[in-house]
């Protein structure tokens, strides 16, 4: 475990904690894109599988645990809560994520480190996880202008795979045998999605004006 | 055997 890493780990948590409190102070998940969401839960439940069956540590058990856990409640909460619910754009959210789930398997499937059930899904976690936050993007550039806590919890998310890049830097420099190509280019393909959402975010910020994105 | 690359990271 390197610094790069934990400060991902914990700014993905913070992104987590950000949409949860957005969710629970506003009771209303508006400006949030559910099929963003569902990836998100596809993502971690392909890639957690070896949840019960691979010890690493106590950390890493438990992130898992949460990153699960969360996702699949605020996925719960955007379908089910009787008063969130009302509050999604679902007029907006029209992105076709069945697309991304398709390409990323068919993908998975092509590019992996081992032709395994394991491998292939962790492979296709990686890959969707690149392109997972696009129905969230495409949402907030046609509802206009984003309120804070959406526009941070975009902004944390991006960051932590940003980190990430930073930690394979250090490991690939410290570690003789380190090599994670699919992570690696996936996770530069996904931080470079953001870029243009980055690039906004700073503007709004150093013009202390609200969050628009370009339609 | 080539020691499978645990896969550590989240």
């Amino acid at each position: 475990m390197n610094i790069f890493r934990l400060a991902g780990d914990m700014t993905h948590l913070l992104s987590i904690i950000v949409l949860l409190l957005k969710i629970y102070a506003t009771k209303s998940c508006s400006g949030i894109s559910l099929k963003t969401q569902e990836l998100y839960a596809l993502v971690f439940l392909a890639r957690y599988l070896d949840l019960f069956t691979d010890f690493i540590s106590v950390y890493n058990t438990i992130m898992k645990v949460v990153f699960i856990a969360s996702s699949l409640a605020i996925v719960w909460c955007m379908r089910l809560h009787p008063l969130v619910k009302r509050s999604y754009d679902k007029e907006l959210d029209t992105f076709r994520h069945y697309f991304l789930i398709g390409g990323t398997f068919v993908l998975a499937l092509v590019l992996n480190e081992k032709f395994t059930l394991q491998e292939i899904l962790w492979a296709f976690s990686i890959y969707l996880e690149a392109v997972a936050i696009l129905p969230q993007l495409v949402l907030l550039q046609r509802s206009g202008n984003v309120d804070n806590l959406t526009g941070q919890y975009v902004f944390f998310l991006g960051a932590y795979r940003a980190f990430y890049i930073l930690n394979w830097i250090y490991r690939y420099l410290t570690e003789p045998r380190f090599t994670r190509w699919i992570a690696c280019v996936s996770g530069i393909v996904q931080t470079g999605i953001y870029a243009d959402f980055f690039y906004y975010y700073f503007i709004s910020w150093k013009n202390n004006s609200k969050l628009k994105l370009p339609a | 055997v080539q020691n499978e690359v645990v896969k550590d990271e989240l």
